[in-house]
């Protein structure tokens, strides 16, 4: 949040963009699902803020070490917890010996206050992790109110019941919330959303039925396609990019080759000393330099730094290899793997440094040449802006959605690698209030906090209104128009599975022209089209409902985006766009086709009056591929010479239908 | 089978304004499944009641399954847990 909002162009020093457009969100209320707060943290500051907006009905409960009403002010204006669907389930009462937690809102993990400081979070000068990503910390909308609803308890990966999490929707569309943001995930297979085991879309669902955006994360399992998580079409479902910094660590090897790693390394440097690789004689030397499973039997790595490799993104083989390289008295460790963006300090201040295959093997080969190869490491430092890039990060779960791969998923993406937030005391990455942390879960709370600030210009917009503006407006390439690549193996350029319409745009998405709305109806025809039954969607939304018998298409459905995952021949679909710019415009379409796919728009120009502030508007697209394809890539613009509404466009043609393509 | 577990009981959009009118719909929809006014006291771990009608509560297998064929019910699932991202 030190880089975040400048990055995206809302910057507090400029006068003329969304935040001072909206008074930095003053007025808003943004309520979200997670760990709890830490009351006390300075990101709370209420300086400046006006009263407790009157029409609020929600609160703040005491409980261990909390008290209800001294820990909140004008800035937390709420929070509750809920533990009764966790401790029902698990029939026993929650151990905090064993995991520290509190019975109250206040937060143990750290992660519900990282989230809400993101959102909402004040001003605070000087925020740093050990010197590092220093700078202004706030949140997308500093004026904003925050509500906590404790959902997650502190067991490993902090475990949230659906029970209680729907009690939390519950109480938060009573409270009077104004967007509801969610950093939580489930596990795949996934449920169907009416019938879904998880209670955030249906919970969601009628959130959105009362005018409340609800922003989620699309979850951590990315790069593999088709893990994306929180799916349903209400629901905003957010991917994670990096930021345009870094915190690269220079490594001078000892024929005086510097190479730049990556760490969040802040102590002092570590001159000259030994460097080693653990090789073991014999057939398979290199089996002994696994970051994972590191062996020491041949190779003495007593106060020398020590080079390993691993095939394993995630963060658990670099944690692993600290441990062993610490026990066997090596004093650094260098590790060579693909990206995983899941960077993070390696105990107190021991200095380990990641660095890519390549600049791996540079190491290495230096080491097999040298007599006695040394190394020195230095602190790292922060690099923003060029020639830093954007890019998914590799853990951003991708699309298409599993459950209905025609409604495209995820929405969005933003920011969410090492942004520095507030935390709790408790978490082990916190220092001096300040934590660095990444996850899809940091990057739901950026559209959040954006969110709060398009509620504040446009209060009469319905969440569906609000996703397509942001959608529709999107960066496809980062703010200065350098490519946006997805992370994985191999690296490639984003595409809609990636990041959905693309980086969000605050400033676009305030005036975005036309927008793709939806109301009830439209999640009714979803349901119809996907198949529910007439007697569970009547229920659902306590009206009478008859599906036609003639089934609609799910592709007819107005989501800001056209996605056909079944392509024979041609299919022609149906989109309606409403006019949000001048009455009087006139847009017309222009069109980039994916590979091999033919587009016709009916009509493809749109003319809005007075009384035409609503148009539809057909689809036609055919395929000249005579097999089955993988998907690809185009899209839609309507422009009126101001305003660009893009929705993107994916493809695949089947000719065989449901057909596992493993030939 | 016998296991009691935390079950949600959804019943979609809510069918008054009044959440203690939903919240007391929802003890006697209960209380015929598990005997009794008290037993469904018991048993309920959460009434939703203002943003839609809905409860959590510790159901045998058998007694979900009674419940989901009522005709306010619109599905019966079991709670299920997530994870931070």
């Amino acid at each position: 949040t030190t880089r975040t909002w400048d990055y995206l162009d809302i910057s507090s020093y400029s006068p003329l963009n969304l935040l001072h457009d909206t008074h930095m969100g003053d007025g808003i209320i943004i309520g979200l699902l997670d760990t709890g707060v830490w009351p006390e943290s300075v990101v709370f500051n209420d300086d400046g803020l006006e009263p407790i907006p009157a029409r609020w009905k929600g609160h703040c409960e005491s409980g261990q070490l909390f008290n209800g009403t001294t820990d909140c002010n004008r800035k937390l204006i709420g929070a509750k917890y809920f533990i009764d669907g966790f401790l029902a389930e698990n029939n026993q009462p929650f151990n905090t010996t064993d995991n520290p937690d509190y019975m109250s809102p206040r937060d143990s993990f750290g992660h519900g206050t990282h989230t809400s400081t993101i959102a909402g979070g004040s001003f605070v000068a000087n925020a740093s992790y050990k010197g590092l990503a220093l700078g202004t910390s706030r949140g997308g909308a500093p004026r904003a109110r925050i509500a906590m609803y404790k959902v997650c308890w502190n067991v490993p990966q902090g475990q949230c019941s659906s029970a209680d999490i729907l009690k939390a929707f519950d109480e938060a569309i009573h409270d009077g919330v104004d967007v509801l943001s969610l950093s939580l995930g489930t596990q795949i297979p996934l449920f169907a959303e009416v019938d879904e085991r998880d209670g955030i879309a249906i919970g969601s669902f009628h959130a959105v039925a009362n005018g409340i955006p609800v922003v989620c994360a699309a979850a951590n399992d990315g790069p593999a396609a088709q893990t994306v998580h929180n799916t349903a079409p209400w629901i905003i479902t957010v991917a994670a990019t990096t930021l345009d910094r870094s915190f690269p660590t220079p490594i001078m090897l000892g024929n005086n080759v510097t190479i730049l790693g990556q760490a969040w390394y802040a102590g002092k440097e570590i001159g000259l000393t030994g460097l080693v690789y653990p090789e073991n004689p014999g057939l398979r030397p290199a089996l002994a330099g696994v970051c994972e499973s590191l062996s020491f039997n041949h190779t003495s790595v007593d106060g020398k730094v020590v080079l390993c490799f691993t095939t394993v993104t995630r963060r658990s083989a670099v944690s692993s290899a600290v441990s062993a390289v610490r026990a066997a008295g090596g004093v650094g460790l260098i590790v060579a793997k693909n990206p995983g963006h899941v960077m993070g300090p390696c105990g107190d201040d021991f200095p380990c440094v990641v660095v890519d295959y390549e600049l791996g093997t540079q190491i290495l080969f230096y080491i097999r040449s040298a007599r006695s190869p040394t190394v020195t490491i230095s602190p790292s430092k922060t690099l923003v802006g060029k020639p830093a890039s954007t890019k998914v990060a590799t853990f951003s779960s991708r699309g298409p959605s599993s459950i209905t791969p025609a409604i495209l998923k995820p929405d969005i993406a933003a920011p969410g690698v090492s942004l520095l937030a507030a935390s709790s005391p408790l978490d082990t990455f916190m220092n001096g209030g300040f934590a660095l942390h990444s996850g899809t879960s940091m990057a739901a709370p950026v559209i959040s906090g954006i969110i709060a600030l398009l509620k504040a210009k446009h209060p009469n917009w319905s969440p569906a209104a609000i996703r397509s503006a942001i959608v529709t407006t999107a960066w496809k390439t980062d703010p200065f128009g350098e490519p946006i690549f997805a992370e994985g193996s191999p690296r490639k350029l984003a595409d809609p599975f990636d990041f959905g319409g693309g980086l969000v745009n605050p400033n676009r998405a305030s005036k975005p022209g036309l927008v793709y709305d939806m109301d009830t109806d439209d999640y009714v025809h979803y349901l119809c089209a996907v198949g529910y039954n007439d007697s569970a969607i009547s229920k659902l939304v306590r009206q009478g409902i008859a599906c036609p018998s003639a089934k609609p298409s799910v592709l007819d459905v107005n989501v800001p985006s056209i996605t056909i995952p079944n392509l024979r021949n041609s299919a022609t679909l149906t989109r309606r766009v409403t006019n949000v710019g001048p009455p009087n415009s006139t847009y017309k379409a222009l069109v980039e086709s994916p590979f091999g796919i033919t587009i016709t728009v009916t009509p493809n120009i749109l003319v809005f009056h007075s009384t035409a502030q609503e148009i539809s508007y057909q689809v036609r697209v055919s395929t000249s591929h005579q097999v089955n394809t993988g998907y690809y890539f185009g899209s839609l613009t309507w422009t009126d010479g101001v305003h660009n509404v893009t929705i993107p466009i994916s493809a695949r043609t089947q000719i065989l239908q449901n057909y596992a393509d493993e030939n | 089978s016998a296991e009691s577990r935390v079950h949600i009981v959804y019943m979609g959009e809510r069918q008054h304004n009044d959440p203690k009118l939903i919240t007391k719909f929802h003890h006697d929809l209960l209380a015929t499944i598990v005997g009794s006014k008290e037993a469904a006291v018991d048993s309920m771990v959460y009434s939703y009641r203002h943003g839609f009608s809905g409860f959590a509560a510790k159901l045998t297998q058998s007694q979900a399954q009674q419940i989901s064929e009522l005709p306010e019910v619109v599905h019966v699932i079991p709670n299920r847990f997530h994870s931070l991202q």
